[in-house]
This record gives C-alpha cells, structure tokens and sequence, in this order.
C-alpha cells in the first residue's frame, strides 16, 4: 500500500489523539508520536471500528476516521508520558 | 486500566433542552418528543426515571451548540464530531449532553445526508447515564454513526447494551431479562410542523368551566374540553397533548391525568393562573363537572381525575401510584371538589351537596362525616373546584363565579360571587361568543393587575397576577 501522505498523517494522528488511541503529544518537546505507538494505535483503532487490524494508515482507516461520530473518546484518554 | 463505571446514585433524574437547534425543519416540539424516547429507550428496561424539566436545574442539560462551546469538546462543522455527552459524576456538566447545530438534524427522514436525532440521541444518553463506547457492531454506544435506527416508538436496544446497562441498574421490575422490553403504547409523536395549523384554540376560555390548583410555585388550571365531538371536530388542529411538558413523568410512564380526563393543563410561573385554551386534536372525550380534582398537603399534590389519584411529590409522581380515592373513604365516582384548608390542616372534598373532611395527622376522614355542604357560609352547596391561594384566603368556583373566604373565617367575604372570567382569565368582554373571545389579558385589567399576553410555542397564554 502506498505510504501515507503527510497530510493524511497529520490528520491521523490528530485523530487518534483525540479518541484516546494515542497520548496526546507533549507540548513542552513537541515530542513526535513513535512509529511502532502509532501503528499500534491504528491497529486498536481498526478493531474498534471493525476492520482489519493492520496497523496501516489506510483509505478505509482514513475513511472511517471521516465518518460521522461521537466526540467522545473510544478508550479512556491515556496518560501523557513523564520526562523522568 | 478500566476506570470505574459511573453511575447515576439516583433514579429519578430530570432533563430540560436548553438550547433548541436554529435552523432546523424539527420543530421545537418534535426535538423534545425525540428526546424523550431516546430517554425511554433507557428507561424502559432500567429503573430509571426520566422526567422532564422546565426550570434552570435538570440533571441533563440538552443544548445544541456550534464550534467551540467552552467543554473539551468542541465541534467542527457538518460531518466529524456530531454529539457528545458527560458521564455521570459530581461535576455540573454531569449528564450534560451537546448536539452540534451545525449538523442537519432530521427525523423520518429519506435524506440520506441528514442526521438522525433519535439515533444520535439515544448513543448520546447511553453515556449521559454512565456507558462507554464499545467496539460490538451492532451495539448502539458503537462511536459511529450509521444511519437512523428506525422508529422512536418501537426501537428496541440491542441485546449487548440492555446487557452493559442492566449491570450498572440492574433490571427495570417489569421486564424480563430475556424478553423484549414492555411494548405499551406510547404517546404520540408530534406531527412535522409543516403538517401543523398555529391557529389557536378559541374556545370557552371566558366561559369556564374550571378544576384548578395551585402548585407551589405554580399553578394548573384545566379547563375541560368541549362537551361534544361535534364541537370537537370543528376545532383547529393542534399539536399532541402537551401534559408531559408540565408535570413529565407523569404522562411517560403512567396515564396522564389530564388527558385521560380530557382536560388539558397548563403550569405558569409562580404568581400567575393561566387557562389552558389549547385544543387537543382528536382528543373529543366528554368531560363532567369536577371530573379532576387537586389538592394539596404539606409539600404532597394529589391530583384526581376520577376513581384514582396521582400523587406528586415535586415533578414526579410517587411510587406505587395511581391508587383508589377509596383510600380517603371517598366513594366511588370521584369528587368535584378538594382542597387543603391551612386554617387547620384538613383536607376537604366536595361531592354534590355532600362534604368530607379528611386529617392529614391521623390520616383518617373525620368521624361525622360525609356531612352536608357548605361548611361556609354563603359558599354554594355544590362545587365545581376549590383551593386556597397565595393570600390565605380559600377560593370556591362554580359555574361562571367564584367566592372568597378570607383565612380562618367562616363566611364568604363580602360583595362575593363575583366573575371567574373577569378576575381570574381578565376577559374583556364577558359576553363576547367563544369564537370573538381570544382570552388574552384584556384591556380592562383591574388596578394593580399586572397583564401579560404572549403567544409562545403555539400557546396561547392568559394571566393576571394575585
């Protein structure tokens, strides 16, 4: 499957933030999400919603992250992460 | 790391739309019938109770908000975040459930790009009550939306979420775990404006024919509907029956009493009567004299359309009832009158020329009695209603006039009967037929009556103040 694009990338990350698939990311670094979090993100993602989990940022996983919803989170909002 | 489950720790818990959609083909009626049975859906197999509120104070606010509306959650336009709603706990957004105005919310609606409100509303009131969502597709707290879930009078949840909720209230006494939740017949949902007349009723609003009572803070005064179905059928049409608008629970899960009297109510602020002059249409029952009654005791409000009495602590009705006015030793048939003299703490009924005198300590009607009416002097020996207003003194009306007995006297206060249209419903014109006759606060209020006239939400409203 084709890479996502950046936008498309963006967009997902957002979202899953949202959700509560991801933590939102820290503002004070500006900390980027890590590849391995986000794919399983979008892998809890898909299940939730039903489709394959492949961990990929896929059209029908960007599609259903188009459909209408709920705003409230599908799992409880994690933790954002500690500097120790 | 689940966190713990939230619940409501109460059952009964009110509800209130505060904010209605802009620019929406629902009307404001249809929008609160919707949310009443997305409520009902919950409420049908749980031991909740739902009841709605008009006052500033309900558990679950409903508003139909746009972008950022000061929560966590703001919304974005058509499509994206369409509702959400707060899950039970200690704080004040607690239940509080947000439908974003920019969607274009539908009902019944082939509009295959449209909003469904019952559908939304139902998932959105699965969290108000304390449920998350869940992955299960065909569970209605999955986060997506799909489409309508059918009729708002026959919609069933799916198994997997009687389930979830069930294990936060357990089961509604009436339903059977494994069966299909209690299909009574519910009230009638409003008609899409469009299919509306706005005409107002203009019946016999100055020529009446009243049960009153005065409700802490406010008052209910009925007014019973034409006698005839031939007059019945010559009424404008309006919408459904509005009982659940003033005193909720008692027309979503038990008979109305006003309706199933065919007498329609109408509740006003503190300070105000007001006379409900709407027409119900198709409602084309006959209604007797006296056929609804109220009375209240400390801090109780009984009401009674006939052989059976509600009893209402605040807006709900108490469990356990309807039951027999014969619990008061009151023969069957029902009472034309009643009411609660604080000169002494009794309550009073009137039937004929007959009255009884019930004690509100003993709990007991008082020995001697069905005595002969009236107990004061110059009030006539048979009633249409009773009550004692915010004065002290003691009402009684029947037919077109009213008497006055002042606290703790025993005799109608001089220059009594007088008009119950001119003083009560300030009609401008007493001899004016019912079809000249709007029973609008009138130009020829007495001195220090404060008139208010206003059309609101297709009522037509009449008050004078005490």
């Amino acid at each position: 499957a084709p890479a996502p694009s950046a936008e498309d990338l963006s967009l997902g990350v957002d979202w899953l933030s949202r959700f509560g698939y991801l933590p939102p990311p820290d503002p004070t670094t500006g900390q980027l999400q890590a590849p391995e979090e986000l794919s399983k993100a979008i892998a809890a993602m898909q299940r939730f919603g039903g489709l394959e989990a492949t961990g990929v940022l896929d059209q029908a996983t960007l599609a259903l992250m188009k459909t209408p919803r709920c705003s409230l989170p599908d799992l409880p909002a994690a933790p954002a992460r500690r500097r120790r | 790391q689940a966190p713990a489950p939230t619940k409501w720790s109460k059952r009964n818990l009110s509800w209130r739309v505060r904010t209605f959609p802009r620019d929406s083909p629902l009307g404001r009626d249809t929008v609160r019938a919707l949310m009443h049975y997305a409520l009902k859906v919950w409420s049908d197999i749980t031991p909740l109770n739902f009841h709605e509120v008009a006052g500033s104070r309900a558990d679950i606010q409903i508003d139909f908000s746009a972008a950022d509306h000061n929560d966590r959650y703001p919304f974005d336009g058509p499509g994206g975040a369409v509702a959400h709603a707060f899950l039970p706990g200690d704080h004040h957004t607690a239940g509080d459930t947000h439908f974003d105005d920019d969607e274009a919310w539908t009902f019944r609606s082939s509009d295959a790009h449209g909003m469904d409100l019952f559908a939304v509303a139902v998932h959105e009131f699965g969290h108000a009550i304390g449920l998350g969502h869940v992955a299960a597709p065909r569970s209605v707290m999955q986060p997506y939306y799909h489409g309508p879930v059918g009729d708002p009078l026959h919609y069933g949840l799916p198994y997997e979420d009687r389930v979830r909720v069930w294990q936060l209230y357990g089961v509604r006494e009436s339903v059977s775990p494994t069966a299909q939740p209690d299909t009574e017949e519910p009230p009638l949902l409003p008609e899409p404006p469009n299919n509306r007349s706005s005409t107002p009723w203009r019946g016999h609003s100055c020529s009446p024919s009243l049960a009153v009572q005065r409700v802490m803070p406010s008052v209910i005064s009925s007014q019973p509907l034409p006698q005839s179905p031939a007059a019945a059928s010559t009424s404008p049409t309006l919408p459904a029956p509005p009982c659940h608008r003033h005193l909720p629970s008692a027309s979503m899960n038990l008979p109305c009493p006003w309706t199933s009297s065919g007498v329609i109510p109408h509740v006003v602020p503190s300070g105000f009567l007001t006379v409900a002059i709407k027409w119900v249409r198709g409602l084309a029952g006959t209604v007797e004299r006296g056929r609804l009654t109220g009375w209240l005791s400390p801090a109780r409000l009984f009401l009674s359309p006939g052989d059976r009495y509600w009893l209402f602590k605040d807006n709900n009705v108490e469990e356990g009832f309807p039951r027999p006015i014969s619990d008061f030793g009151l023969p069957p048939g029902g009472v034309d009158a009643a009411f609660s003299w604080a000169h002494n703490d009794k309550t009073y009924f009137f039937k004929d020329q007959l009255y009884w005198r019930y004690d509100e300590h003993t709990r007991r009607m008082d020995p001697g009695h069905p005595a002969q009416s009236p107990l004061w002097r110059g009030v006539p020996s048979t009633l249409d209603a009773a009550m004692r207003w915010s004065d002290g003194a003691a009402y009684f009306f029947r037919g077109q006039e009213y008497w006055k007995v002042l606290d703790g006297e025993l005799a109608v206060a001089p220059g009594y009967p007088q008009s119950t249209a001119r003083d009560w419903l300030v009609c401008r014109d007493l001899q004016t037929s019912p079809e000249s006759t709007d029973g609008q606060a009138g130009a020829h209020a007495r001195p220090g009556q404060t008139d208010q006239s206003r059309s609101e939400d297709g009522y037509q409203v009449c008050s004078c103040s005490s």
